[in-house]
C-alpha cells in the first residue's frame, strides 16, 4: 500500500475527480491554497496498492498540463500575491506534484 | 514516531474525537470530502508512538462501524454522484480508511 | 526528497507562509482544527530536498514560540473546550508540530 498525495490547479480538479473515478481509484479530496500564488487548489489523498502507482501516474499526467500564466507578484511582501507591480512575471502553473509516500500499515473498518 | 492519516465518515467524527481526547491522543482534524460519493467526511492526522498503535486501532475500530447506504450513482458522468438513475446502488459506508505512516524526524517547537 | 507536514497555530500562518516564500521553499496550505481546544490552526505540507531540511526546522522554530494560554476545559464533554468550568486551565499552544516523512517517489506535471 502506498499513500499518494497529489496536489493539482482548480482548473484540473474535476477532470481528474472523473478520471479517477471511471479508473476505479479510491480517494479522498481535500481543499487547499498554493503557497506562493496563495490561490485556491486541489489536495487528493489516494491509497493504492504498489502495482497500480504506474497506471496512477500516466493518469495524472494526461489531465494536467502546465500552462503559463502571468502574474503580480510582490514576493517580500505579506499582501496577497495579486498586488500590481510594473511588470508582471511569467509563472508556470497548472500542472501536478505528485509525493509517493510508503505506508507501514493499512486498515479498513 | 508514527503518522497515522485516518478517514471517518462525517457521522462518527464527533463520538471518534471525543475518544481520542479521553485517551489522551494529540491530533488534527482536516474537512475533506469522499471521491465516489463527493459527500464531506473528515480526515483525522495522529502523532503516535509506535507503541500506541495497537490501541488506537481498537479505538478506531470500535467507533466507525460500517453501514449500507442507498445512493444513485452515475459512474460515467460528472454530474454530483445523487444523480436519479433506474436502479439505486447499495453501497457500503460509514466505516474508517486508516493509513499509518513511517515518520524520520518529529519535532515540537 | 522528503513531504514536511507542520501543524502551527493561526497566529503563526502568515508569518511563516512570508518566511517560506522569502526563503524559496514550495508549500502548500491547509485550513485544519485542533484536537484538543477545537480552535482552527494551519497544516502547512512542504516537499523538500533532505539537505534543505535543517534550514527549514530553523525557519519553523524561530517564528513559532509557544505562549501559555488560559482555556477552560471540561475533558469528558462533547461541548466545545469554550464551556466554563471553575478553575481555567493554563494550556502552552502556538508552537508548530512538524512530521518529516520519507517519500518513495516525486514527480511534477
Ligand atoms: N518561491 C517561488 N519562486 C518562484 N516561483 C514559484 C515559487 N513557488 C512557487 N512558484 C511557482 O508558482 C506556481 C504556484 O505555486 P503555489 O505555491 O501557489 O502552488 C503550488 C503548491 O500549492 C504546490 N506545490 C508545488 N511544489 C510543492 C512542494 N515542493 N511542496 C508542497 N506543495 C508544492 O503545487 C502548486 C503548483 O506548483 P507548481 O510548481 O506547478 O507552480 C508553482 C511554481 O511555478
Ligand atoms: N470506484 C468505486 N466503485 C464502487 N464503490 C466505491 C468506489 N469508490 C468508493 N466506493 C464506495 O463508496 C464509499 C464512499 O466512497 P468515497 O470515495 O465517497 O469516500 C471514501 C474516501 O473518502 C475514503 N477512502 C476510501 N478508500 C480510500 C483510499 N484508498 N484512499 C484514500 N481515501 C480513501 O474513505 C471514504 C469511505 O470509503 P469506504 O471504502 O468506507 O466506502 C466507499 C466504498 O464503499
Ligand atoms: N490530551 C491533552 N491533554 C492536555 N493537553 C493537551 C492535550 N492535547 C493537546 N493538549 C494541549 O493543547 C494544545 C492544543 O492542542 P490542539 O489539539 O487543540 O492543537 C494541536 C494539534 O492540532 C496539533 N498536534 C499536536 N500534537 C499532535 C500530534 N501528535 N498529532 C497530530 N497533531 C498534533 O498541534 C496543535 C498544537 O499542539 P501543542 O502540543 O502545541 O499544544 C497542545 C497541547 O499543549
Amino acid at each position: 500500500m502506498k499513500l499518494c498525495v497529489c496536489i493539482v490547479h482548480n482548473r484540473d480538479r474535476n477532470k481528474i475527480t472523473d478520471e479517477l473515478v471511471r479508473a476505479g481509484f479510491k480517494f479522498t479530496v481535500i481543499g487547499s491554497t498554493g503557497g506562493f500564488l496563495r490561490e485556491g487548489n486541489t489536495t487528493f489523498l489516494i491509497g493504492i496498492d504498489d502495482e497500480d502507482r504506474p497506471s496512477l501516474l500516466r493518469l495524472i499526467g494526461q489531465n494536467c498540463k502546465t500552462r503559463e500564466q502571468l502574474v503580480n507578484v510582490t514576493p517580500f511582501d505579506a499582501a496577497p500575491a495579486a498586488a500590481f507591480i510594473a511588470t508582471p512575471l511569467k509563472v508556470p502553473v497548472g500542472g501536478a506534484v505528485v509525493f509517493i509516500l510508503p505506508v507501514d500499515q493499512f486498515e479498513r473498518y
